[in-house]
């Protein structure tokens, strides 16, 4: 991006303009913007490519800083539900990580508690299918927590490896559905003590600085122990991510590029800061 | 609030003098600042600033408005000018039926649409087909028919793996048994796959839509720009819907998509239920980028 030319002003506007098109938001490229003249004092850079060096380097260790505590669970199963605003790929996020799973010999399940919207359960019923896991579903219109309390009891007793459970899409400004998402997440530590023990919160890459307010509001209801940012085939950076890590310290888990059952990755903090300045 | 903000800037030039690029370059630094945190993007955010540059510049200080507020009055109305003038309805053909393809990205909410305007059209008095035409995505003929089933409307389904042949069977369906209107429910798709940009760009040139409306997801960000541009430029897209502004997002995106593609903004997407859809109003957009 900046070269080896001498850094001046512009270049710091360049890199100040690849932040915010990556969707970094202002505030965080600021506090960004303002570390890296610190290291160009002290580092004593002099060139445009030792400077993005040092931003990259910046970005990654704001990534690589959230701690993001899973709990480890004393006893099977492992309980990890899948939370976020609507189509930002909760479903088939989920279905991947059952696949990968159960293709590493664990035994699986999948909850589907999205009891609201028009075939989600289907849609749910074919990613199961899908990765061979098995489904607890309930009829259209059920109660979310009943469909992941049934689950987790289940699973509890038949000493499964690992529970996934799907919940709806829901804006954080509803407080009734985000009451109902809290509600969901106490009654899955009544069916088993000390779930869940991972709380993904499902972003979509093309979504902006609507992001951090996601996380702060879902975390306010439900503990978020990481992030699954989707859809980053596309050409959005996602780079809102770097904005969550630095102000509330949750580390992106995974990464969703594609439709398929196998476009799932773990997330790499180095080659995501690098990619914000392609 | 963004006229509380500029006060500060402009405390100085109270009541009296001209505006000039220099007095007004730190008011227009939180203007721009406001615009980024709503979204805007960055090169869009960039031309508008000029513009209100070179439209605030030379006005005289109004008496009885803070210079502040006299900015903001030249933000807004310049906002409200680009997201667009006058509210164009969705297309109607001189012989039926009508023809609406509705397209975007993932998630973006447009089967959910499709429920909507179906409903809104049927309210009208006017006959409406809906075609399933997303054969990719697990359950996506079943979401539509349980869409359609919850509006009283009927859904094309045709269970086989291609989306062209789809469309043109739904509209020699709706042709056939006289049907006002006819839907087409694409899959969702990435801008940059060119297969499935291929796949809208046959379908188009099949059934020669009257509407082909991009469905863009209100909480997108800086990449709008890039969906807009690349949507416009393969297809003749004639509208765009912005989703889930029920939420508290400021929605730059629209903006960003007016100001590349000239497109009209035709609807707003204001929650899940069939009837959550109001036509677009620049000003209340305008007040909401702003914050
Ligand atoms: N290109 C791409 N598309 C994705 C990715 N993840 C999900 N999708 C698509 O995004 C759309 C929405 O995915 P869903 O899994 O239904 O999203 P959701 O969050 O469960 O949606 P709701 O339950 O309605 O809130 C589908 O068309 C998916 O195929 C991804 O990583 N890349
Ligand atoms: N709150 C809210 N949710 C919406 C709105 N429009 C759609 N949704 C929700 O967003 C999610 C995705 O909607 P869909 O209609 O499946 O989106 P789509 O574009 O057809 O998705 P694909 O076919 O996978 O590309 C669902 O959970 C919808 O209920 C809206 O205006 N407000
Ligand atoms: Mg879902
Ligand atoms: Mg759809």
């Amino acid at each position: 991006l900046t070269g080896r030319k001498k850094i001046d002003e512009e270049t710091f506007e360049d890199l100040e303009e690849a932040l915010i098109m990556g969707d970094v938001g202002v505030g965080t490229s600021e506090r960004l913007l303002d570390r890296l003249r610190e290291r160009v004092k002290k580092d004593r850079i002099e060139t445009g490519e030792v400077l993005e060096e040092a931003l990259i380097e910046e970005v990654e260790q704001i990534l690589l800083g959230g701690e993001g505590a899973v709990t480890v669970p004393e006893a099977k199963p492992r309980v990890v539900v899948m939370v976020g605003v609507n189509g930002t790929g909760k479903t088939t996020s989920l279905g991947k990580l059952a696949h990968y799973h159960a293709s590493n010999g664990e035994r699986v399940m999948v909850a589907a508690a999205d009891t609201f919207r028009a075939a989600a359960v289907d849609q749910l019923r074919v990613w199961a299918d899908r990765a061979k896991v098995e489904i607890v579903s309930n009829e259209s219109g059920a109660d979310p927590a009943a469909v992941a309390f049934d689950a987790v009891s289940s699973a509890r007793s038949r000493e499964m490896d690992v529970v996934f459970v799907d919940t709806a899409g829901r804006l954080q400004t509803k407080v009734n559905l985000m009451e109902e998402l809290r509600k969901i997440g106490r009654v899955i530590g009544k069916a088993c003590p000390g779930a869940p023990h991972e709380v993904l919160l499902v972003l979509d890459a093309t979504t902006g600085q609507n992001a951090v307010i996601q996380a702060k509001q879902f975390g306010d209801v439900i503990d978020i122990t990481g992030l699954v940012l989707t859809k980053v085939d596309g050409t959005a950076k996602g780079g809102v991510v770097v904005a969550i890590s630095d102000e509330l310290g949750i580390p992106v888990r995974y990464l969703g590029l594609g439709e398929g059952i196998d476009d799932l990755q773990p997330f790499d903090a180095k080659a995501f800061a690098e990619a914000l300045f392609k | 609030d963004l006229s509380q903000k500029l006060e500060g800037a402009f405390k100085k030039l109270r009541g009296r003098g001209v505006l000039t690029p220099e007095n007004i370059k730190e008011g227009l630094r939180e203007v721009r600042r406001a615009l980024l945190e709503a979204d805007v993007n960055f090169k869009v955010a960039k031309d508008f600033i000029k513009r209100v540059e070179e439209k605030a510049s030379g006005q005289e200080v109004l008496k009885g408005l803070n210079p502040g507020q006299q900015v903001v009055k030249i933000v807004h109305e310049e906002l409200v000018g680009l997201l667009g003038g006058e509210l164009v309805p969705l297309a109607k053909a001189d012989s039926p039926p009508t023809v609406l393809m509705v397209v975007g990205l993932q998630g973006a909410g447009k089967t959910t649409l499709c429920g909507k305007l179906a409903q809104r059209i049927k309210k009208s008095g006017r006959r409406v087909l809906l075609v399933a035409a997303d054969v990719y995505r697990p359950a996506a003929m079943d979401q539509l028919k349980v869409v359609g089933e919850g509006v009283g409307v009927e859904v094309f389904i045709q269970r086989i793996d291609d989306a062209v042949k789809i469309c043109r069977a739904g509209v020699e369906e709706a042709n056939n048994r006289g049907f006002d209107v006819v839907i087409l429910d694409t899959a969702g798709r990435l801008h940059i796959d060119d297969e499935l940009m291929g796949e809208l760009q046959q379908i188009e040139s099949d059934v020669k839509p009257h509407e082909t409306l991009l469905v863009v997801d209100g909480l997108t960000g800086q990449d709008a720009v890039n969906v807009a541009e690349s949507f416009n430029e393969k297809l003749g897209l004639t509208g765009a819907v912005l989703t889930k502004m029920d939420g508290d997002a400021r929605g730059g995106a629209a903006l960003s998509m007016r100001h590349v593609t000239g497109v009209p903004i035709k609807f707003v997407g204001v929650g899940e239920k069939s009837d959550a859809l109001e036509e677009f109003h620049p000003d209340r957009m305008a007040s909401r980028i702003l914050g």
